[in-house]
């Protein structure tokens, strides 16, 4: 499709710039409120190196100035109504984002499990995070997300005693349709999996 | 736009329909595992006529068998992409329903807090419900959505003691962008506060 193509064009120039400058940069998508912010402070926190973050919301600066409370370099897009982030956006974002010593970008992408999948914006490595209580079916619901990433975290696992979730369902839910996506189980409340997780995140980073 | 015109022109004629049949239509939209089809069941089993069920999913049958394991007719849209439902895919979606005898028309809609606001199906009355994991302040960041609506369940009430809600910040999100919404605050787990609701429900039904 005509836009997709302009997108992937606007994207190969986007991983060529953060190539160049040998910035790590990952596209993390998520329902709303699974937990995407909570997992690149916590994340930032751990990491052996800076980190700058491309916020992106329909409206509101709230996860940008939340970020920003931590001294991390972060840019706000506001799409005003579309339902994910482009290449173009993400182009115009960072020319805002001062890279200097940067080893990771965190693009935080509108939260949607549909419309984000389709958008390559010239990230290295593409992450979901499912949360328990939205229930153990989404991989089965939204396959074009689940298929498409290089992880899929499940966050919020503090609740599984108030929640019906059946992991074994969710993971091979995620199986039949990406059988390569490595599968994270974690708390950005009680921190339970983060260190497992930000390890393996530092051995993909190519630029170490 | 064009594409919304087209729409609009299809929701009127679904919602004549809807009107000749004196079937009253509820759209129901909210964020991946909010509580949908738990609402649906919920409502349905405490209304006094018959109902039916229109279910938007990008892919799957598991909600539509869900809902048809308690004998209540249902059709399964699968958008295969599509972020939202449409008036087309409605009008379609009827025509495979028996409507005889049927007061209610509850329309499940995609998960997505975003896309879903702009599409008129024809519907009557317009829900979208959000839930305590999600976070407070998911009225801030989804106007569009929270802005458009008849009213706003909160739904999960259950899981407050072990996340940080904000009720207060809840609310005034709301009633920011969308002064007349009612709010319901409920739990399809244990049940608090669906009385309420169904009670509210069954009032704004014209054709009772
Ligand atoms: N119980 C529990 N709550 C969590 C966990 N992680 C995040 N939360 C809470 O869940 C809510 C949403 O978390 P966020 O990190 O803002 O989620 P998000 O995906 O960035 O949300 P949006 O950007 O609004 O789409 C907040 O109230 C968090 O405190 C967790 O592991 N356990
Ligand atoms: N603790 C708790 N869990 C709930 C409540 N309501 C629904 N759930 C659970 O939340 C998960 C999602 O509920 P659904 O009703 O399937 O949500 P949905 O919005 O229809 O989800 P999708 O159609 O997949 O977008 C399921 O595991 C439900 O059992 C509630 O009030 N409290
Ligand atoms: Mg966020
Ligand atoms: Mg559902």
């Amino acid at each position: 499709k005509n836009i997709l193509d302009a997108n992937d064009q606007v994207a190969l120039l986007n991983r060529e710039f953060f190539d160049n400058l040998k910035v790590f940069t990952i596209n993390i998508m998520a329902s709303p409120g699974a937990g995407k912010t909570s997992f690149i402070l916590e994340t930032i926190h751990r990491l052996d190196a800076p980190s700058a973050v491309i916020e992106g919301d329909v409206a509101s600066s709230i996860d940008s100035e939340r970020i920003a409370e931590f001294g991390i370099p972060v840019v706000q897009i506001n799409t005003g109504g579309n339902c994910h982030l482009e290449a173009t956006m993400t182009r115009e974002a960072v020319k805002k984002l001062s890279l200097d010593g940067v080893k990771y970008l965190f693009i935080e992408n509108v939260g949607n499990l549909i419309c984000p999948a389709s958008f390559d914006l010239g990230e290295h490595i593409r992450i979901a995070i499912s949360s328990v209580p939205e229930g153990d079916d989404k991989p089965y619901k939204y396959p074009g997300l689940f298929s498409s990433v290089d992880a899929v975290i499940l966050n919020k696992i503090d609740l599984m005693p108030y929640v019906d979730f059946d992991l074994e369902r969710f993971r091979k839910g995620i199986i039949a349709i990406n059988r390569d996506a490595k599968i994270f189980l974690i708390s950005c409340k009680t921190k339970e999996g983060i260190e497992a997780l930000v390890e393996w995140l530092k051995s993909e980073n190519p630029y170490r």
